[in-house]
């Protein structure tokens, strides 16, 4: 009796759909708060922005600098926050 | 810290904000404080004054709206983006707008003002019992006319203290009916209402109609969201509906069954499975003075900080007691430098009088009018009567054309000329012997030449140095509740308005009687102004409301026109 429930998710109407993957979420994190401003390039290169991106966000938040979408980035990601782009531009 | 590139800030020092529109979440009351008390954690560092502005342009505007409202940066449904704000400057620079999916609160949950009643607007206590049961919302239990109340203390069977819960029955805010409450039915293009609707908005802003048949009156207001409200969903507004059915399953409590964000929601019918209604359940919500305070940072010309304690980190976290970080305060110092005038808590009794004080004027000189033979009707300034020092007064009045300050047995008079000065202290006992030391209110009777004085539950009339009191206050056909006139309103034709508490009467003075129909509610007839003035006269064709340090003028059309300060605007200080 101690496994847990298994849930059914609903899409509720109406509801503005927030279940995205953990790397739809990054990428829209780092654009909408000016972490990554060029234009996406395809490959490797793409790969180092995003580490470089996250790196400058794990910074503004006082997180450790890893490079990576670990747990409390994610996390951090998350909050309700301000609006205002954290990097100008 | 960090500011915006080029130091973006504001030239002028006394800025100027204007609030656009309210949230339903909160009483407006609170919704303004929240925001003066959000300027003032930055006045309070800074030379910068805050002016609220009541029509026109502000530098900072400030309004709420929901995802797409109208600049390029969207909201984003519940939680999320909360707010944004943008660098000083023209137009939508400066500007401050807050996402009104949030559940605005003070942060600990719904904060809940209660009006009517016997608790003199005081705010719901969650929870609070009523007849042995517990309440953490309010409710309509103990009434038949289905209206929200709420105890205002622990336990309403002891205290007996209530006040009414925001309700679309009692009350609308904005829209062209003066905050009257809904009708219901009523008729919107042809069709029937038995509730407030979002028909015919974009904003998603629930509405009713304030007479029965908006098709024909066009009168509207919107409609405050009640504590028990859900929040987004399809049926924002709307109470949840306990219990009510979801995948076959009875609920009687919020759930966060069917979500995979774990957020607590509910069904607003007995049925989910079949009617597909639904809303997120109230939770402790966003403190709109922290949000607030945050933005007018930007608004300032703030950028985001790194520093996790500091008010100017991006997000959002709930501080209980809230004081401004360095890294914020040495910012904002940057670009404003430091606040030069005094300290702003009162000086104590051992701190020297011979404190700076930023508008001197003769009244300040340290050896002040000394000789009293000279100035026959003064004595010199004793520094604790210098009524630009005083926060409050008994009352205020205009007598031959000159407003007068009562406080404490003293008066001062303003000449009405443009650079008349203020005049005084003068003794109330050396003028009208008969007078106490304090005076609740005053009118002058022109045409008769008399002078009306109110203290308590007594009044005196002279006429020159005669004098006739006192008397009781019944005398005038005020009843022996009224323990105190507040303040007195000339309305020509011999009629004087005469205020207590959230009523007033009208005084024919010929016939020394009350007119029939009165009392009225105060805020029913002037809206927009504080209920609980403790002061209310009339000058230079404006009704003046004061309450502790502050002015609400209303025109001759009973619109609010500013409001500012005593002691800058009418003592001139």
């Amino acid at each position: 009796w101690s496994a847990p429930v298994k849930s059914v998710f609903v899409t509720f109407p109406g509801d503005i759909v927030k279940n995205m993957t953990d790397t739809e979420l990054a990428e829209g994190y780092l654009k909408k708060f000016g972490y990554m401003n060029s234009p996406q390039r395809s490959g490797f290169q793409s790969m180092v922005s995003t580490s470089k991106a996250l790196k400058r966000m794990q910074r503004q938040m006082g997180l450790e600098e890893t490079g990576v979408m670990d747990k409390s980035t994610l996390e951090a990601m998350r909050r309700p926050r301000c609006g205002v782009p954290d990097v100008a531009n | 810290y960090k500011t915006f590139d080029g130091d973006l800030k504001w030239d002028n020092r006394d800025v100027t904000y204007r609030v656009i529109n309210y949230t339903p979440d909160m009483d407006y009351s609170l919704i303004d404080d929240a925001f003066a008390r959000a300027f003032k954690v930055w006045s309070d560092v800074t030379p910068l004054t805050f002016t609220r502005l009541f029509d026109g342009t502000a530098d900072i505007m400030v309004s709420f709206g929901k995802a797409d409202h109208g600049d390029p940066y969207p909201f984003d449904g519940k939680d999320g983006l909360l707010a944004h704000a943008y660098p000083p400057g023209k137009g939508l620079q400066g500007d401050a707008h807050f996402d009104d999916d949030e559940y605005w609160t003070l942060g600990t949950g719904p904060a809940v003002k209660t009006r009517y009643g016997n608790a003199e607007g005081a705010m719901c206590h969650f929870p609070f019992t009523f007849e042995g049961k517990d309440y953490t919302t309010c409710t309509t239990n103990g009434r038949s006319d289905n209206l929200p109340w709420c105890a205002t203390t622990a336990d309403y069977s002891i205290d007996k203290k209530y006040g009414f819960c925001p309700s679309e029955l009692l009350y609308t805010f904005d829209g062209n009916a003066d905050g009257a409450e809904c009708v219901f039915p009523f008729v919107f293009l042809g069709e029937e209402y038995d509730s407030c609707t979002t028909e015919g908005r974009s904003d998603g802003y629930r509405w009713c109609a304030t007479t029965s048949n908006f098709d024909n009156d066009m009168k509207y207001g919107f409609c405050p969201s009640r504590d028990t409200a859900v929040i987004g969903g399809n049926a924002e507004g709307e109470p949840c509906h306990f219990p009510f059915v979801f995948l076959g399953k009875e609920y009687d409590s919020c759930t966060s069954e069917g979500r995979a964000d774990g957020k607590l929601w509910c069904s607003t019918t007995d049925s989910y499975d079949d009617d597909k209604k639904w809303g997120l359940c109230p939770d402790q919500g966003y403190s709109l003075f922290l949000v607030a305070a945050h933005e007018f940072g930007h608004a300032l010309g703030l950028d985001h900080s790194n520093i996790r304690e500091a008010l100017m980190y991006p997000m959002y976290s709930y501080v209980k007691d809230f004081s401004l970080h360095e890294d914020d305060i040495e910012g904002i110092q940057y670009l404003y430098g430091s606040k030069t005038g005094p300290d702003p808590t009162p000086p104590g009794p051992n701190t020297p009088t011979t404190t700076t004080y930023p508008d001197t004027d003769e009244t300040d000189s340290p050896d002040g009018p000394t000789d009293p033979t000279t100035t026959a009707t003064t004595r010199p300034v004793d520094p604790t009567k210098d009524a630009c020092k005083m926060t409050k007064f008994d009352t205020i009045t205009v007598i031959e054309g000159q407003l007068h300050f009562f406080k404490d047995g003293d008066y001062w008079k303003m000449s009405s000329e443009s650079n008349g000065g203020l005049k005084g202290p003068f003794s109330i006992s050396e003028t009208w012997p008969a007078l106490p030391a304090v005076i609740d209110s005053a009118f002058e009777n022109t045409l008769a030449r008399k002078l009306y004085f109110f203290s308590g539950t007594r009044f005196w009339v002279y006429t020159g140095k005669s004098v006739l009191g006192p008397r009781s206050i019944e005398k005038l056909g005020l009843p022996d509740s009224v323990q105190k006139v507040e303040g007195a309103l000339q309305r020509g034709k011999g009629k004087v308005l005469l205020f207590s508490g959230e009523n007033y009467w009208r005084l024919d003075v010929k016939a020394q009687k009350i007119d029939r129909g009165y009392p009225k509610y105060t805020d029913a007839v002037f809206g927009g102004v504080p209920n609980d003035a403790h002061d209310v006269f009339q000058y230079k064709g404006h009704i003046y409301f004061c309450r502790d340090r502050f002015y609400w003028r209303m025109n001759s059309r009973r619109q609010v026109d500013r409001v500012g300060y005593v002691k800058y605007d009418l003592l001139k200080c």
